[in-house]
């Protein structure tokens, strides 16, 4: 199985 | 005062129809120079949706101030399908807009449909996404790539994508068993948005969620071919090339336990 990252751990906020 | 108008109401149609089932409430960012731009995440923050309209897209273009239009994308699509692809269709609003005004005019100006669309205050996360290096980049027909998208995601909710020098890999494990495609290089002579280009500084091995992949295909009607660049680990970019703009999805990769 594997696991869905999400965006936010890669792209910061504006 | 805005006002853009596109020399076809098609291009809005597609856009709108292309993203609209991931993200709901989007705001467009307008200024004269920049023309119109988007920045939306989906509710799970797995894919972000980048549009850029230069002002080189729209028949005529002028924007006196910038402006924020939020829309409900479900609402503007409403509207959208009063007009045909072959109308002009010009957006307005005002400096401080409530509303924006969706006129469609057909080309023999014999029929104008106007509609108003209310706008909304929406607060939304935006993402800094700088220029990127990527391990590899391929091009390749945006019709092949659906194809696959579709086709692989009866198999699994996930779908590996593996790259090297001259072939793309594309791999589904599943309940009732396994798939994979290989699409390799080649240049097409007859009609060059055939054919199938691989840039490659390192093998890339990355896996998506194979719902999100069907989204991001829903933008194959807007361009001939898509542009993907990949980097082990990190979120992939899918691009498709609009004249004088582009859609562009970036999407989180899944990892292994």
């Amino acid at each position: 199985a594997s696991n869905q990252t999400s965006l936010m751990s890669f792209f910061g906020k504006k | 005062m805005l006002e853009g108008k596109f020399e076809s109401a098609s291009l809005m149609k597609r856009l709108v129809e292309a993203i609209k089932d991931s993200v709901k409430l989007c705001n467009f960012n307008c200024s004269q120079t920049k023309g119109i731009t988007l920045q939306a995440i989906d509710d799970s923050r797995v894919l972000l949706i980048s549009l850029k309209l230069d002002p080189g897209c729209f028949e005529g273009f002028r924007c006196d101030k910038n402006l924020v239009l939020g829309l409900d994308l479900e609402s503007l699509s409403k509207v959208l399908k009063q007009g045909n692809n072959e109308d002009y269709l010009t957006l307005i609003a005002e400096d401080a807009p409530d509303n924006l005004l969706v006129v469609f005019e057909d080309p023999k100006k014999d029929r104008i449909s106007e509609f108003s669309l209310k706008l909304m205050d929406i607060d939304s996360d935006v993402l800094s996404i700088e220029d990127m290096d990527h391990d590899c980049s391929i091009t390749l027909p945006s019709s092949d790539f659906a194809k696959v998208a579709r086709d692989m995601r009866t198999l699994s909710e996930s779908l590996q994508i593996l790259v090297t020098k001259d072939s793309v890999k594309f791999m589904a494990s599943g309940p009732i068993g396994t798939g994979s495609v290989i699409i390799k290089a080649h240049t097409d002579l007859k009609d060059g948005k055939e054919s199938i280009k691989i840039d490659l500084n390192k093998s890339v091995n990355v896996t998506f969620g194979a719902k999100y992949l069907n989204d991001i295909v829903k933008a194959s009607t807007l361009a001939e071919t898509v542009t993907i660049k990949l980097t082990n680990k990190i979120p992939a970019l899918f691009e498709f090339k609009l004249q004088g703009g582009y859609l562009r999805y970036y999407l989180a990769p899944k990892f292994d336990e």
